[in-house]
Protein backbone atom coordinates (compact mmCIF):
# COMPACT_ATOMS: atom_id res chain seq x y z
CA UNK A 1 0.00 0.00 0.00
CA UNK A 2 0.94 3.86 0.77
CA UNK A 3 4.43 2.39 2.67
CA UNK A 4 5.42 0.10 0.02
CA UNK A 5 5.34 2.87 -2.57
CA UNK A 6 6.73 5.42 -0.34
CA UNK A 7 9.80 2.76 0.54
CA UNK A 8 10.61 1.95 -2.82
CA UNK A 9 10.49 5.80 -3.84
CA UNK A 10 12.70 6.10 -1.14
CA UNK A 11 14.95 3.47 -1.98
CA UNK A 12 17.30 2.14 0.62
CA UNK A 13 17.17 4.34 4.24
CA UNK A 14 19.93 4.54 6.46
CA UNK A 15 18.48 4.69 9.89
CA UNK A 16 18.20 7.93 10.96
CA UNK A 17 17.00 9.59 14.33
CA UNK A 18 14.97 12.20 12.14
CA UNK A 19 13.28 12.16 8.65
CA UNK A 20 15.21 14.55 6.33
CA UNK A 21 14.33 16.59 3.84
CA UNK A 22 15.38 14.33 0.57
CA UNK A 23 13.62 12.01 2.34
CA UNK A 24 10.51 13.51 2.51
CA UNK A 25 10.27 15.42 -0.82
CA UNK A 26 9.80 11.41 -2.08
CA UNK A 27 7.29 10.23 0.23
CA UNK A 28 5.34 13.39 -0.06
CA UNK A 29 5.70 13.01 -3.91
CA UNK A 30 3.87 9.21 -3.74
CA UNK A 31 1.34 10.95 -0.96
CA UNK A 32 0.11 13.56 -3.14
CA UNK A 33 -0.26 10.89 -6.04
CA UNK A 34 -2.13 8.46 -3.95
CA UNK A 35 -4.37 11.06 -2.23
CA UNK A 36 -4.99 12.29 -6.01
CA UNK A 37 -5.69 8.71 -7.56
CA UNK A 38 -8.03 8.79 -4.61
CA UNK A 39 -9.66 12.09 -5.94
CA UNK A 40 -9.05 13.85 -3.59
CA UNK A 41 -9.10 17.30 -5.03
CA UNK A 42 -6.08 19.00 -6.24
CA UNK A 43 -6.15 22.25 -4.17
CA UNK A 44 -6.96 20.27 -0.87
CA UNK A 45 -3.47 18.05 -1.37
CA UNK A 46 -1.54 20.88 -1.92
CA UNK A 47 -3.08 21.99 1.22
CA UNK A 48 -2.60 18.83 2.73
CA UNK A 49 0.97 17.88 1.83
CA UNK A 50 1.92 21.49 3.28
CA UNK A 51 1.03 19.89 6.77
CA UNK A 52 2.53 16.94 6.42
CA UNK A 53 5.54 18.57 5.48
CA UNK A 54 5.60 20.74 8.62
CA UNK A 55 4.73 17.48 10.96
CA UNK A 56 7.36 15.67 9.48
CA UNK A 57 10.22 17.55 8.86
CA UNK A 58 12.39 17.18 12.07
CA UNK A 59 10.09 15.37 14.21
CA UNK A 60 11.41 12.79 15.82
CA UNK A 61 11.44 9.24 14.43
CA UNK A 62 9.77 7.12 17.26
CA UNK A 63 11.96 4.20 18.18
CA UNK A 64 11.89 0.76 16.81
CA UNK A 65 9.82 2.46 13.77
CA UNK A 66 11.13 3.66 10.86
CA UNK A 67 11.39 6.90 8.40
CA UNK A 68 8.59 5.25 6.21
CA UNK A 69 6.31 4.11 8.71
CA UNK A 70 6.90 7.59 10.48
CA UNK A 71 6.03 9.44 7.63
CA UNK A 72 2.86 6.81 6.82
CA UNK A 73 1.99 7.34 10.77
CA UNK A 74 1.59 10.94 9.94
CA UNK A 75 -0.49 10.98 7.33
CA UNK A 76 -2.81 8.46 8.75
CA UNK A 77 -3.03 10.61 11.76
CA UNK A 78 -3.10 13.49 10.08
CA UNK A 79 -5.99 12.21 7.45
CA UNK A 80 -8.44 10.90 10.79
CA UNK A 81 -8.11 14.27 12.24
CA UNK A 82 -8.80 15.70 9.06
CA UNK A 83 -11.21 13.83 8.51
CA UNK A 84 -13.29 14.73 11.70
CA UNK A 85 -12.10 12.89 14.89
CA UNK A 86 -14.92 12.67 16.94
CA UNK A 87 -18.72 11.93 15.56
CA UNK A 88 -21.01 14.78 16.85
CA UNK A 89 -23.95 12.38 15.71
CA UNK A 90 -27.29 14.90 14.85
CA UNK A 91 -28.28 17.87 16.92
CA UNK A 92 -31.42 17.79 17.10
CA UNK A 93 -32.46 21.03 19.63
CA UNK A 94 -35.80 21.65 18.45
CA UNK A 95 -38.97 19.97 19.42
CA UNK A 96 -40.12 19.06 16.55
CA UNK A 97 -36.67 18.75 14.83
CA UNK A 98 -36.45 18.57 11.08
CA UNK A 99 -33.86 17.33 8.66
CA UNK A 100 -33.59 18.42 4.72
CA UNK A 101 -31.31 16.72 2.96
CA UNK A 102 -29.89 18.59 -0.29
CA UNK A 103 -27.56 17.44 -3.01
CA UNK A 104 -26.86 16.79 -6.80
CA UNK A 105 -29.25 14.59 -8.88
CA UNK A 106 -28.62 10.90 -7.84
CA UNK A 107 -26.30 10.95 -5.37
CA UNK A 108 -28.98 8.99 -3.02
CA UNK A 109 -30.79 11.94 -0.81
CA UNK A 110 -34.34 9.59 -1.06
CA UNK A 111 -32.52 6.08 -0.04
CA UNK A 112 -30.92 8.50 2.58
CA UNK A 113 -33.76 10.05 4.05
CA UNK A 114 -35.88 6.27 4.74
CA UNK A 115 -32.38 5.06 6.04
CA UNK A 116 -32.27 7.55 8.34
CA UNK A 117 -35.80 7.96 9.02
CA UNK A 118 -35.47 4.48 10.06
CA UNK A 119 -32.19 4.99 12.42
CA UNK A 120 -34.09 7.42 14.17
CA UNK A 121 -37.58 4.89 14.57
CA UNK A 122 -35.14 2.42 16.26
CA UNK A 123 -34.11 5.36 18.59
CA UNK A 124 -37.56 5.67 19.61
CA UNK A 125 -38.36 8.81 17.77
CA UNK A 126 -41.93 8.98 15.86
CA UNK A 127 -40.61 10.08 12.58
CA UNK A 128 -42.68 11.63 9.49
CA UNK A 129 -41.18 11.79 5.96
CA UNK A 130 -41.82 14.23 3.18
CA UNK A 131 -40.48 14.40 0.02
CA UNK A 132 -40.66 18.08 -1.93
CA UNK A 133 -39.74 16.58 -4.96
CA UNK A 134 -42.13 17.80 -7.56
CA UNK A 135 -40.43 17.59 -10.17
CA UNK A 136 -38.83 13.61 -11.18
CA UNK A 137 -41.13 11.45 -12.27
CA UNK A 138 -42.17 9.08 -9.24
CA UNK A 139 -39.77 10.67 -6.38
CA UNK A 140 -42.65 11.08 -4.26
CA UNK A 141 -43.80 7.77 -5.15
CA UNK A 142 -40.27 6.05 -4.42
CA UNK A 143 -40.68 7.58 -0.67
CA UNK A 144 -43.93 6.57 -0.62
CA UNK A 145 -42.61 3.07 -1.08
CA UNK A 146 -39.75 3.07 1.22
CA UNK A 147 -41.75 4.71 4.11
CA UNK A 148 -44.10 1.72 4.23
CA UNK A 149 -41.71 -0.42 4.22
CA UNK A 150 -39.84 0.46 7.46
CA UNK A 151 -43.85 1.23 8.17
CA UNK A 152 -42.65 5.06 8.43
CA UNK A 153 -45.69 7.76 7.44
CA UNK A 154 -44.83 9.64 4.22
CA UNK A 155 -46.85 13.05 4.12
CA UNK A 156 -47.29 13.41 0.65
CA UNK A 157 -49.01 16.76 -1.25
CA UNK A 158 -49.19 15.92 -4.76
CA UNK A 159 -50.88 18.29 -6.58
CA UNK A 160 -49.15 21.54 -4.94
CA UNK A 161 -46.09 22.39 -7.45
CA UNK A 162 -43.96 24.58 -4.87
CA UNK A 163 -42.19 22.40 -2.93
CA UNK A 164 -41.58 25.56 -0.12
CA UNK A 165 -45.72 25.64 0.13
CA UNK A 166 -45.43 21.49 0.68
CA UNK A 167 -42.58 21.26 3.13
CA UNK A 168 -44.37 24.36 5.39
CA UNK A 169 -47.49 22.06 5.56
CA UNK A 170 -45.09 18.73 6.00
CA UNK A 171 -44.18 21.26 9.76
CA UNK A 172 -47.42 21.94 10.46
CA UNK A 173 -48.52 18.64 10.30
CA UNK A 174 -45.27 17.15 12.40
CA UNK A 175 -46.46 19.56 14.89
CA UNK A 176 -50.06 18.79 15.19
CA UNK A 177 -49.69 15.03 15.14
CA UNK A 178 -46.75 15.00 17.71
CA UNK A 179 -43.88 13.79 15.75
CA UNK A 180 -40.32 13.96 17.04
CA UNK A 181 -38.77 14.69 13.71
CA UNK A 182 -39.54 15.67 10.29
CA UNK A 183 -37.33 14.60 7.47
CA UNK A 184 -37.60 16.63 4.28
CA UNK A 185 -36.21 15.00 1.29
CA UNK A 186 -35.90 17.35 -1.80
CA UNK A 187 -35.44 17.04 -5.48
CA UNK A 188 -31.76 17.07 -7.39
CA UNK A 189 -30.56 19.72 -8.02
CA UNK A 190 -27.21 21.52 -9.66
CA UNK A 191 -24.66 23.98 -7.45
CA UNK A 192 -25.19 26.45 -10.31
CA UNK A 193 -28.80 26.09 -11.13
CA UNK A 194 -29.71 29.59 -9.19
CA UNK A 195 -33.10 29.17 -9.34
CA UNK A 196 -33.06 25.30 -7.65
CA UNK A 197 -30.42 26.93 -4.90
CA UNK A 198 -33.06 29.79 -4.89
CA UNK A 199 -35.85 27.23 -3.73
CA UNK A 200 -33.39 25.59 -1.64
CA UNK A 201 -33.32 28.44 0.12
CA UNK A 202 -36.83 28.97 0.61
CA UNK A 203 -37.72 25.17 1.92
CA UNK A 204 -35.06 25.52 4.33
CA UNK A 205 -36.67 29.13 6.01
CA UNK A 206 -40.07 27.09 5.58
CA UNK A 207 -38.92 24.79 7.78
CA UNK A 208 -36.01 25.90 9.86
CA UNK A 209 -33.90 23.30 10.13
CA UNK A 210 -31.95 21.99 12.72
CA UNK A 211 -29.51 19.71 10.18
CA UNK A 212 -29.19 20.36 7.02
CA UNK A 213 -27.24 17.34 5.63
CA UNK A 214 -25.61 17.45 2.12
CA UNK A 215 -25.73 14.38 0.60
CA UNK A 216 -22.38 13.30 -1.69
CA UNK A 217 -21.60 10.43 -3.91
CA UNK A 218 -18.18 8.70 -2.52
CA UNK A 219 -17.54 8.59 -6.09
CA UNK A 220 -17.40 12.16 -6.85
CA UNK A 221 -13.91 13.65 -8.47
CA UNK A 222 -12.40 16.85 -8.33
CA UNK A 223 -15.66 19.16 -8.74
CA UNK A 224 -16.30 17.84 -5.23
CA UNK A 225 -15.14 21.05 -3.56
CA UNK A 226 -16.71 23.54 -6.15
CA UNK A 227 -20.34 21.35 -5.58
CA UNK A 228 -19.92 21.06 -1.88
CA UNK A 229 -18.67 24.97 -1.28
CA UNK A 230 -21.56 26.22 -3.71
CA UNK A 231 -24.30 24.46 -1.91
CA UNK A 232 -22.69 25.58 1.24
CA UNK A 233 -22.11 29.23 -0.05
CA UNK A 234 -25.67 28.94 -0.94
CA UNK A 235 -28.02 27.29 0.76
CA UNK A 236 -25.63 26.43 4.24
CA UNK A 237 -25.19 22.91 5.33
CA UNK A 238 -24.87 21.59 9.19
CA UNK A 239 -23.34 18.10 7.63
CA UNK A 240 -22.69 15.37 5.14
CA UNK A 241 -23.67 12.05 3.96
CA UNK A 242 -21.50 10.00 1.84
CA UNK A 243 -23.38 7.68 -0.28
CA UNK A 244 -22.31 4.26 -1.82
CA UNK A 245 -19.19 3.83 0.24
CA UNK A 246 -20.01 0.27 -0.46
CA UNK A 247 -18.51 0.61 -3.98
CA UNK A 248 -14.17 0.63 -4.20
CA UNK A 249 -14.44 4.48 -4.63
CA UNK A 250 -11.06 5.55 -2.56
CA UNK A 251 -13.68 7.95 -1.31
CA UNK A 252 -10.97 11.12 -1.81
CA UNK A 253 -14.22 13.28 -1.69
CA UNK A 254 -14.18 12.79 1.80
CA UNK A 255 -11.27 14.57 1.94
CA UNK A 256 -12.44 17.56 -0.06
CA UNK A 257 -16.19 18.30 1.01
CA UNK A 258 -14.86 18.37 4.87
CA UNK A 259 -11.95 20.45 3.92
CA UNK A 260 -13.56 22.91 1.80
CA UNK A 261 -17.10 23.58 4.00
CA UNK A 262 -15.50 22.36 7.19
CA UNK A 263 -18.69 20.75 8.04
CA UNK A 264 -18.86 17.53 10.03
CA UNK A 265 -19.52 13.84 7.95
CA UNK A 266 -21.98 12.70 10.14
CA UNK A 267 -23.06 9.16 8.19
CA UNK A 268 -22.33 6.78 5.50
CA UNK A 269 -24.38 5.24 3.42
CA UNK A 270 -23.03 1.69 2.73
CA UNK A 271 -25.77 -0.09 0.44
CA UNK A 272 -29.09 0.03 -1.27
CA UNK A 273 -30.78 -1.59 1.86
CA UNK A 274 -32.80 0.39 4.76
CA UNK A 275 -30.24 -1.03 7.19
CA UNK A 276 -27.06 -0.27 5.46
CA UNK A 277 -26.47 3.36 6.83
CA UNK A 278 -23.80 4.01 9.55
CA UNK A 279 -22.12 6.62 11.81
CA UNK A 280 -19.15 8.42 9.50
CA UNK A 281 -16.00 6.56 10.99
CA UNK A 282 -12.73 8.77 9.82
CA UNK A 283 -10.08 6.11 10.23
CA UNK A 284 -11.79 3.66 8.02
CA UNK A 285 -12.15 5.96 5.45
CA UNK A 286 -8.19 7.36 5.97
CA UNK A 287 -7.11 4.29 5.14
CA UNK A 288 -9.40 3.20 1.85
CA UNK A 289 -8.07 6.88 0.67
CA UNK A 290 -4.38 6.06 1.73
CA UNK A 291 -5.09 2.65 -0.86
CA UNK B 1 -4.20 31.66 -18.93
CA UNK B 2 -2.44 28.41 -20.74
CA UNK B 3 -1.83 30.99 -23.86
CA UNK B 4 1.60 33.59 -24.37
CA UNK B 5 3.29 31.96 -21.83
CA UNK B 6 7.06 30.49 -21.82
CA UNK B 7 7.52 26.58 -21.53
CA UNK B 8 9.01 25.81 -18.45
CA UNK B 9 8.48 23.64 -14.98
CA UNK B 10 6.08 26.23 -13.85
CA UNK B 11 3.34 25.70 -17.16
CA UNK B 12 4.29 22.04 -17.11
CA UNK B 13 2.42 22.04 -13.22
CA UNK B 14 0.03 24.27 -13.81
CA UNK B 15 -1.11 22.23 -17.04
CA UNK B 16 -0.76 18.80 -14.63
CA UNK B 17 -3.45 20.50 -12.31
CA UNK B 18 -5.89 21.39 -14.99
CA UNK B 19 -5.81 17.83 -16.06
CA UNK B 20 -6.45 16.48 -12.71
CA UNK B 21 -9.35 18.90 -12.22
CA UNK B 22 -10.71 17.91 -15.10
CA UNK B 23 -10.88 14.55 -13.82
CA UNK B 24 -8.08 13.08 -16.55
CA UNK B 25 -7.09 10.90 -13.59
CA UNK B 26 -3.48 10.65 -12.44
CA UNK B 27 -2.08 7.83 -14.86
CA UNK B 28 -3.18 9.59 -17.83
CA UNK B 29 -2.25 13.18 -16.90
CA UNK B 30 1.56 12.09 -16.25
CA UNK B 31 1.41 10.11 -19.16
CA UNK B 32 0.28 13.43 -21.58
CA UNK B 33 2.49 15.41 -19.55
CA UNK B 34 5.62 13.35 -20.32
CA UNK B 35 4.99 13.20 -23.49
CA UNK B 36 4.66 16.60 -23.94
CA UNK B 37 8.24 17.37 -22.11
CA UNK B 38 10.09 14.83 -24.72
CA UNK B 39 8.05 16.68 -27.54
CA UNK B 40 8.59 20.21 -26.55
CA UNK B 41 12.30 19.19 -26.08
CA UNK B 42 12.65 17.51 -29.23
CA UNK B 43 10.42 20.15 -31.39
CA UNK B 44 12.24 23.27 -28.92
CA UNK B 45 8.86 24.14 -28.45
CA UNK B 46 9.37 28.14 -26.52
CA UNK B 47 5.62 28.89 -26.86
CA UNK B 48 2.72 27.49 -24.44
CA UNK B 49 0.09 27.83 -27.36
CA UNK B 50 2.12 25.26 -29.44
CA UNK B 51 2.01 22.71 -26.29
CA UNK B 52 -1.71 23.92 -25.83
CA UNK B 53 -2.46 22.48 -29.30
CA UNK B 54 -0.39 20.04 -29.45
CA UNK B 55 -2.14 18.59 -26.06
CA UNK B 56 -5.69 18.99 -27.65
CA UNK B 57 -4.58 17.59 -30.56
CA UNK B 58 -3.32 14.43 -28.59
CA UNK B 59 -6.79 14.36 -26.84
CA UNK B 60 -9.05 14.47 -29.83
CA UNK B 61 -7.20 12.00 -31.67
CA UNK B 62 -7.83 9.27 -29.02
CA UNK B 63 -11.41 10.02 -28.79
CA UNK B 64 -11.62 10.15 -32.81
CA UNK B 65 -10.12 6.66 -32.55
CA UNK B 66 -12.70 5.14 -31.11
CA UNK B 67 -15.48 7.15 -32.34
CA UNK B 68 -18.94 5.07 -32.67
CA UNK B 69 -22.37 6.00 -33.79
CA UNK B 70 -25.85 3.98 -32.05
CA UNK B 71 -26.58 2.73 -35.57
CA UNK B 72 -29.73 0.90 -35.57
CA UNK B 73 -29.58 -0.34 -38.83
CA UNK B 74 -31.56 -4.08 -38.74
CA UNK B 75 -34.26 -4.82 -36.70
CA UNK B 76 -34.99 -5.84 -34.10
CA UNK B 77 -32.46 -4.19 -32.38
CA UNK B 78 -31.66 -4.58 -29.04
CA UNK B 79 -30.46 -1.93 -26.79
CA UNK B 80 -28.88 -3.01 -23.41
CA UNK B 81 -28.28 -0.22 -20.29
CA UNK B 82 -25.99 -0.82 -17.64
CA UNK B 83 -24.16 1.43 -14.91
CA UNK B 84 -24.25 1.74 -10.86
CA UNK B 85 -26.41 3.54 -9.01
CA UNK B 86 -28.09 7.16 -10.01
CA UNK B 87 -25.86 8.09 -13.19
CA UNK B 88 -28.87 8.74 -15.62
CA UNK B 89 -29.31 5.04 -16.54
CA UNK B 90 -33.61 5.38 -16.73
CA UNK B 91 -33.62 8.93 -17.92
CA UNK B 92 -31.22 8.28 -20.93
CA UNK B 93 -33.88 5.55 -22.14
CA UNK B 94 -36.61 8.47 -21.95
CA UNK B 95 -34.86 11.00 -23.94
CA UNK B 96 -33.12 8.08 -26.69
CA UNK B 97 -36.45 6.89 -27.05
CA UNK B 98 -37.60 10.10 -27.95
CA UNK B 99 -35.19 10.26 -30.28
CA UNK B 100 -35.11 7.16 -32.39
CA UNK B 101 -39.02 7.62 -32.12
CA UNK B 102 -38.09 10.67 -34.32
CA UNK B 103 -36.23 9.09 -36.36
CA UNK B 104 -39.41 6.91 -37.84
CA UNK B 105 -38.83 3.68 -35.61
CA UNK B 106 -41.34 1.96 -33.27
CA UNK B 107 -39.45 1.29 -29.79
CA UNK B 108 -40.68 -0.78 -26.80
CA UNK B 109 -38.84 -0.56 -23.52
CA UNK B 110 -38.43 -3.01 -20.96
CA UNK B 111 -38.79 -2.28 -17.69
CA UNK B 112 -36.25 -4.68 -15.98
CA UNK B 113 -35.31 -2.98 -12.61
CA UNK B 114 -37.76 -5.02 -10.72
CA UNK B 115 -35.65 -3.75 -7.23
CA UNK B 116 -35.19 -0.03 -6.96
CA UNK B 117 -38.60 1.31 -5.16
CA UNK B 118 -40.95 3.31 -7.88
CA UNK B 119 -38.58 2.00 -10.90
CA UNK B 120 -41.10 0.85 -12.93
CA UNK B 121 -43.20 3.83 -12.35
CA UNK B 122 -40.59 6.00 -13.19
CA UNK B 123 -39.39 4.38 -16.87
CA UNK B 124 -43.53 4.22 -17.24
CA UNK B 125 -43.65 8.02 -16.83
CA UNK B 126 -40.94 8.03 -19.31
CA UNK B 127 -42.37 5.90 -22.16
CA UNK B 128 -45.57 8.06 -21.89
CA UNK B 129 -43.25 11.04 -22.75
CA UNK B 130 -41.06 9.10 -25.67
CA UNK B 131 -44.83 7.50 -26.59
CA UNK B 132 -43.16 3.67 -26.64
CA UNK B 133 -44.84 1.24 -25.19
CA UNK B 134 -43.04 -0.32 -22.29
CA UNK B 135 -43.31 -3.84 -20.90
CA UNK B 136 -42.88 -4.38 -17.59
CA UNK B 137 -43.30 -7.18 -13.98
CA UNK B 138 -44.27 -6.80 -10.70
CA UNK B 139 -41.54 -5.77 -8.48
CA UNK B 140 -40.05 -7.71 -6.95
CA UNK B 141 -40.09 -10.49 -9.96
CA UNK B 142 -36.43 -11.69 -11.44
CA UNK B 143 -35.41 -9.14 -14.51
CA UNK B 144 -34.74 -11.91 -17.07
CA UNK B 145 -38.57 -12.36 -16.98
CA UNK B 146 -38.98 -9.19 -17.40
CA UNK B 147 -36.48 -9.17 -20.74
CA UNK B 148 -37.94 -12.19 -22.08
CA UNK B 149 -41.34 -10.72 -21.79
CA UNK B 150 -40.28 -7.75 -23.69
CA UNK B 151 -38.48 -10.11 -26.20
CA UNK B 152 -41.88 -11.92 -27.05
CA UNK B 153 -43.92 -8.91 -27.28
CA UNK B 154 -41.30 -7.04 -30.02
CA UNK B 155 -40.93 -10.44 -31.85
CA UNK B 156 -45.27 -10.67 -32.09
CA UNK B 157 -45.54 -6.69 -32.80
CA UNK B 158 -42.78 -6.52 -35.16
CA UNK B 159 -40.72 -4.00 -33.85
CA UNK B 160 -38.01 -2.13 -34.33
CA UNK B 161 -36.41 -1.49 -31.36
CA UNK B 162 -36.02 -2.76 -27.56
CA UNK B 163 -34.01 -1.00 -25.12
CA UNK B 164 -33.67 -2.26 -21.73
CA UNK B 165 -33.57 -0.57 -18.63
CA UNK B 166 -31.31 -2.29 -15.55
CA UNK B 167 -31.34 -1.38 -11.69
CA UNK B 168 -27.95 0.80 -10.96
CA UNK B 169 -25.55 -1.81 -9.28
CA UNK B 170 -22.10 -1.47 -8.04
CA UNK B 171 -19.55 -2.95 -10.75
CA UNK B 172 -17.94 -4.78 -7.07
CA UNK B 173 -20.46 -6.53 -6.51
CA UNK B 174 -20.11 -10.03 -7.42
CA UNK B 175 -24.02 -11.46 -7.42
CA UNK B 176 -25.25 -8.02 -9.00
CA UNK B 177 -22.79 -8.54 -12.22
CA UNK B 178 -23.63 -11.79 -12.59
CA UNK B 179 -27.16 -11.06 -12.81
CA UNK B 180 -26.08 -8.84 -15.47
CA UNK B 181 -24.59 -11.61 -17.65
CA UNK B 182 -27.75 -13.71 -17.27
CA UNK B 183 -29.89 -11.02 -18.49
CA UNK B 184 -27.32 -11.24 -21.74
CA UNK B 185 -27.35 -14.45 -22.09
CA UNK B 186 -31.31 -14.33 -21.91
CA UNK B 187 -31.54 -11.78 -24.92
CA UNK B 188 -29.07 -13.79 -27.02
CA UNK B 189 -30.96 -17.10 -26.68
CA UNK B 190 -33.67 -15.57 -27.58
CA UNK B 191 -32.41 -13.11 -30.53
CA UNK B 192 -29.17 -14.56 -31.35
CA UNK B 193 -27.03 -11.66 -32.41
CA UNK B 194 -28.55 -9.37 -29.56
CA UNK B 195 -27.64 -6.89 -27.87
CA UNK B 196 -26.63 -5.23 -30.66
CA UNK B 197 -25.74 -2.05 -28.48
CA UNK B 198 -24.08 -2.62 -24.99
CA UNK B 199 -24.43 1.17 -23.18
CA UNK B 200 -22.68 1.82 -20.23
CA UNK B 201 -23.40 5.23 -18.42
CA UNK B 202 -21.20 7.47 -16.64
CA UNK B 203 -22.49 10.35 -14.76
CA UNK B 204 -19.47 13.04 -15.07
CA UNK B 205 -19.14 13.98 -11.82
CA UNK B 206 -17.46 10.68 -10.90
CA UNK B 207 -13.79 10.66 -10.78
CA UNK B 208 -11.31 7.95 -11.50
CA UNK B 209 -13.49 4.90 -9.98
CA UNK B 210 -15.05 5.18 -13.67
CA UNK B 211 -12.47 3.54 -15.17
CA UNK B 212 -12.98 1.03 -12.54
CA UNK B 213 -16.82 0.66 -13.42
CA UNK B 214 -15.83 0.83 -17.22
CA UNK B 215 -13.46 -1.92 -16.39
CA UNK B 216 -15.60 -4.29 -14.25
CA UNK B 217 -18.66 -3.69 -17.17
CA UNK B 218 -16.61 -4.53 -19.92
CA UNK B 219 -15.32 -7.89 -18.50
CA UNK B 220 -18.63 -9.24 -17.44
CA UNK B 221 -20.38 -8.30 -20.80
CA UNK B 222 -18.57 -5.98 -23.18
CA UNK B 223 -19.19 -2.56 -23.60
CA UNK B 224 -20.48 -1.53 -27.29
CA UNK B 225 -20.28 1.90 -26.59
CA UNK B 226 -20.97 5.00 -23.58
CA UNK B 227 -23.32 7.75 -22.55
CA UNK B 228 -21.83 10.35 -20.45
CA UNK B 229 -24.36 12.10 -18.30
CA UNK B 230 -24.73 15.66 -16.20
CA UNK B 231 -22.15 17.25 -18.65
CA UNK B 232 -24.18 20.66 -17.98
CA UNK B 233 -22.94 20.92 -14.57
CA UNK B 234 -19.13 21.59 -13.96
CA UNK B 235 -17.35 18.43 -14.12
CA UNK B 236 -15.23 18.01 -17.32
CA UNK B 237 -15.62 14.19 -17.41
CA UNK B 238 -12.31 14.04 -18.51
CA UNK B 239 -11.91 10.30 -17.21
CA UNK B 240 -13.65 8.84 -20.89
CA UNK B 241 -10.21 10.12 -22.29
CA UNK B 242 -8.67 7.11 -20.48
CA UNK B 243 -11.60 4.95 -20.97
CA UNK B 244 -11.21 5.71 -24.29
CA UNK B 245 -7.36 5.00 -24.86
CA UNK B 246 -7.61 1.68 -22.67
CA UNK B 247 -10.42 0.16 -23.20
CA UNK B 248 -11.20 1.46 -26.31
CA UNK B 249 -14.83 2.20 -25.68
CA UNK B 250 -16.26 4.65 -27.80
CA UNK B 251 -18.42 7.75 -26.46
CA UNK B 252 -21.96 8.03 -28.55
CA UNK B 253 -23.92 10.08 -25.95
CA UNK B 254 -23.81 12.60 -23.72
CA UNK B 255 -26.35 13.91 -21.54
CA UNK B 256 -27.05 17.80 -20.46
CA UNK B 257 -30.03 17.78 -18.51
CA UNK B 258 -32.92 16.22 -17.36
CA UNK B 259 -35.60 17.01 -19.78
CA UNK B 260 -36.48 14.74 -22.49
CA UNK B 261 -34.67 16.61 -25.26
CA UNK B 262 -31.21 17.06 -23.28
CA UNK B 263 -29.36 14.24 -25.07
CA UNK B 264 -26.89 14.66 -27.57
CA UNK B 265 -24.44 12.59 -29.91
CA UNK B 266 -20.80 12.96 -28.61
CA UNK B 267 -18.87 15.79 -30.50
CA UNK B 268 -14.73 14.63 -30.04
CA UNK B 269 -13.74 18.12 -30.82
CA UNK B 270 -16.26 20.15 -29.07
CA UNK B 271 -15.79 17.96 -25.73
CA UNK B 272 -11.84 18.64 -26.12
CA UNK B 273 -12.36 22.35 -26.47
CA UNK B 274 -15.00 22.69 -23.52
CA UNK B 275 -12.01 20.36 -21.37
CA UNK B 276 -9.68 24.11 -21.48
CA UNK B 277 -12.72 26.54 -21.58
N1 LIG C 1 -24.86 0.88 -3.44
C1 LIG C 1 -25.46 1.95 -2.91
N2 LIG C 1 -26.46 2.52 -3.59
C2 LIG C 1 -27.06 3.59 -3.03
C3 LIG C 1 -26.67 4.13 -1.78
N3 LIG C 1 -27.49 5.19 -1.53
C4 LIG C 1 -28.33 5.29 -2.57
N4 LIG C 1 -28.08 4.32 -3.48
C5 LIG C 1 -28.71 4.07 -4.78
O1 LIG C 1 -28.41 5.18 -5.60
C6 LIG C 1 -29.47 5.39 -6.53
C7 LIG C 1 -29.95 6.82 -6.40
O2 LIG C 1 -30.55 6.96 -5.13
P1 LIG C 1 -31.72 8.02 -4.87
O3 LIG C 1 -32.06 7.93 -3.43
O4 LIG C 1 -32.81 7.86 -5.85
O5 LIG C 1 -30.94 9.37 -5.18
P2 LIG C 1 -31.48 10.85 -5.12
O6 LIG C 1 -30.40 11.71 -4.64
O7 LIG C 1 -32.75 10.92 -4.34
O8 LIG C 1 -31.76 11.14 -6.65
P3 LIG C 1 -32.55 12.41 -7.23
O9 LIG C 1 -33.77 12.58 -6.41
O10 LIG C 1 -32.84 12.06 -8.63
O11 LIG C 1 -31.59 13.54 -7.12
C8 LIG C 1 -30.53 4.36 -6.19
O12 LIG C 1 -30.33 3.26 -7.06
C9 LIG C 1 -30.22 3.96 -4.77
O13 LIG C 1 -30.63 2.65 -4.45
C10 LIG C 1 -25.58 3.50 -1.09
O14 LIG C 1 -25.14 3.90 0.00
N5 LIG C 1 -25.01 2.43 -1.70
N1 LIG D 1 -28.48 17.58 -14.53
C1 LIG D 1 -28.66 16.36 -15.06
N2 LIG D 1 -29.32 15.45 -14.35
C2 LIG D 1 -29.50 14.23 -14.91
C3 LIG D 1 -28.98 13.89 -16.19
N3 LIG D 1 -29.33 12.60 -16.46
C4 LIG D 1 -30.04 12.17 -15.38
N4 LIG D 1 -30.16 13.15 -14.46
C5 LIG D 1 -30.81 13.11 -13.14
O1 LIG D 1 -30.12 12.20 -12.34
C6 LIG D 1 -31.03 11.59 -11.42
C7 LIG D 1 -30.91 10.09 -11.53
O2 LIG D 1 -31.40 9.71 -12.81
P1 LIG D 1 -31.96 8.22 -13.07
O3 LIG D 1 -32.34 8.18 -14.49
O4 LIG D 1 -32.98 7.85 -12.05
O5 LIG D 1 -30.64 7.39 -12.80
P2 LIG D 1 -30.51 5.82 -12.80
O6 LIG D 1 -29.14 5.49 -13.27
O7 LIG D 1 -31.61 5.18 -13.59
O8 LIG D 1 -30.66 5.50 -11.27
P3 LIG D 1 -30.87 4.06 -10.59
O9 LIG D 1 -31.82 3.31 -11.44
O10 LIG D 1 -31.39 4.36 -9.23
O11 LIG D 1 -29.52 3.43 -10.55
C8 LIG D 1 -32.41 12.13 -11.76
O12 LIG D 1 -32.68 13.21 -10.89
C9 LIG D 1 -32.24 12.63 -13.19
O13 LIG D 1 -33.13 13.68 -13.49
C10 LIG D 1 -28.23 14.90 -16.92
O14 LIG D 1 -27.72 14.71 -18.03
N5 LIG D 1 -28.11 16.12 -16.30
MG1 LIG E 1 -34.59 11.59 -4.88
MG1 LIG F 1 -32.99 3.73 -13.05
Amino acid sequence: ALAGKIQSAIGKITKKGRIDEETLNKGLREIKLALLEADVNYKVVSDFTKEIREKALGSEVTKGVNAVQQLVKIVNDELVKALGEKNEGLQLKNKPSVILLIGLQGSGKTTTAAKLANYLKKQGKKVLLTSVDIYRPAAMLQLKKLGKQIDIPVFLQENIKDAAKIAKNALDRTKEENYDVLIVDTAGRLHIDEEMLREAKEIKENVNPDEVLFVSDAMTGQEAVNIAKAFDDNVGMTGIVLTKLDSDARGGVALSVKGVTGKPIKFAGVGEKIDDFELFYPDRVASRILG
Amino acid sequence: VFKGREVNEEFFEELEEKLILADIGVKTTLELIEDLKKEAKKKKIKESDEILELLKEKLKKILLKYKGKLKTEHKPFVIFVLGVNGVGKTTTIGKLAKQLKSEGKSIVLAAADTFRAAAIEQLEVWADRADTRIIKGNEGADPASVVFDAIQSIKAKEDDILVIDTAGRLHNKERLMKEIQKIKKIVSRELPGEPSEILLVLDANTGQNAISQAKAFKEITDVTGIVLTKLDGTAKGGIVIAICNELKIPIKYIGIGEKIEDLRKFNPEEFVESLFS
